[in-house]
């Protein structure tokens, strides 16, 4: 108490070991979208939708690149690891817009992935109903996390948790996902009660997100199905694979 | 008819720096 500086388990450091560096995310992926632009011709240009798409596999290539590297994840076996990833995807790439909103705390803008910033009320009158209801779903979250003044080794916990789920069935090794959430969750716990000793319910108002997080993700690839149906969404990519690896 | 190789399994195969 009292400026005493802020108190890491380690267990919360190793994670954050982890983090990729998001200027070099942002960088990457910026470059990868004007180049794929720029090599289609004038009546092949992606519309915003499908940019919004390219976009979002770009972000899904980083997030598998982070897993992959990750600690815990790493020593799982490669069938694992896609069970694991087929399952959470759409959280992780929901979780990664919720908390890059959270941190940009700029009413009315969304930050997205390459670091450009897009007018709030401009995608909403472009959007349609069932994207402007997911939108403010996801704009709901962010205040509740923001009020809940989430911060980055929160997020980072919450990454994992949501990674390491135990709701993936015939996973060869189970036992190491359980050993992973047990001590996840001793450790957020741990770091919360250090660092935020005056938000006494912090911890299960974090974990209570996660279930929103869900739905949220559900969602937006109930959207995507949709849109992918009607043939709004570029193909062979990451992104489609994704999503019809859960229908499958 | 050979299934499409999964972009994903590909990708996590690959190596470390790729």
């Amino acid at each position: 108490a009292g400026g005493s500086p802020p108190t890491f388990p380690h267990l919360v450091v190793e994670l954050l070991k982890c983090e990729p560096d998001e200027p070099q995310v942002q960088a990457k992926i910026l470059t990868y979208l004007q180049q794929e632009q720029a090599s289609r011709g004038k009546h092949e240009k992606l519309n915003t939708f499908g940019l919004m798409c390219k976009m979002a596999d770009q972000t899904l290539f980083s997030i598998v690149e982070w897993a992959r590297s990750s600690i815990f994840f790493r020593e799982l076996k490669v069938d694992d690891q896609m069970k694991l990833l087929q399952n959470c995807w759409s959280e992780l790439l929901t979780l990664d817009h919720v908390f890059r909103q959270v941190m940009h705390a700029k009413e009315g803008s969304i930050l997205l992935v390459t670091g450009q910033q897009v007018d709030y009320a401009l995608i909403a009158s472009q959007a349609g109903a069932t994207l402007n209801n997911l939108l403010s779903h996801a704009q709901e979250l962010v205040s509740k996390l923001r009020s809940l003044q989430l911060d980055q080794r929160e997020f980072v916990c919450l990454k994992f948790l949501v990674l390491f789920s135990l709701d993936v069935k015939n996973l060869e090794n189970f036992h190491l996902v359980e050993s992973v959430q047990e001590q996840i969750n001793a450790a957020l716990l741990d770091y919360v009660m250090c660092n935020y000793p005056q938000q006494t319910d912090k911890f299960g108002q974090l974990l209570l997100r996660l279930p929103e997080i869900r739905a949220i993700s559900l969602q937006a690839e109930e959207y995507l199905y949709y849109k992918h149906l009607n043939g709004d969404v570029p193909c062979n990519n990451l992104l489609i694979e994704m999503l019809h690896a859960k229908r499958a | 008819e050979p299934e499409e190789p999964s972009l994903l399994k590909k990708l996590l195969l690959a190596p470390a720096n790729s």
